[in-house]
């Protein structure tokens, strides 16, 4: 089924934190 | 050339390939990657998530990529 509002929420949180993980380890490769 | 292994590249791929909008289960992964065990599964899930190329969603047990939209 479709998720709820507080789902979508949860998950795009997680989303932006991971993006900022990402950001983070590339940063620390270079 | 990413500088993932073997393992990891596959469990990515298949968790990028997966259009819900909740992701794909640990379950869903281990289904589909028979030929890999459960640990193996678990520890690209762990690895994958610490450098960010993936994330869960509705729980603990579902996970989409960050770079699939």
């Amino acid at each position: 089924g479709s998720l709820t509002a507080e789902q979508q929420r949860r998950i795009e949180e997680n989303r932006q934190r991971a993006l900022a993980r990402r950001a983070e380890r590339l940063a620390h490769q270079k | 050339a990413n500088g993932l292994s073997a393992s990891q590249n596959q469990v990515l791929r298949l968790i990028r390939s997966c259009p819900d909008p909740q992701g794909i289960s640990i379950q869903d992964l281990k289904q589909r990657l028979s030929g890999m065990s459960a640990s193996v599964i678990k520890q690209a899930v762990e690895f994958l998530s610490n450098e960010g190329h993936i994330f869960s969603t509705i729980d603990e047990d579902h996970f989409r990529s960050t770079d699939n939209d």
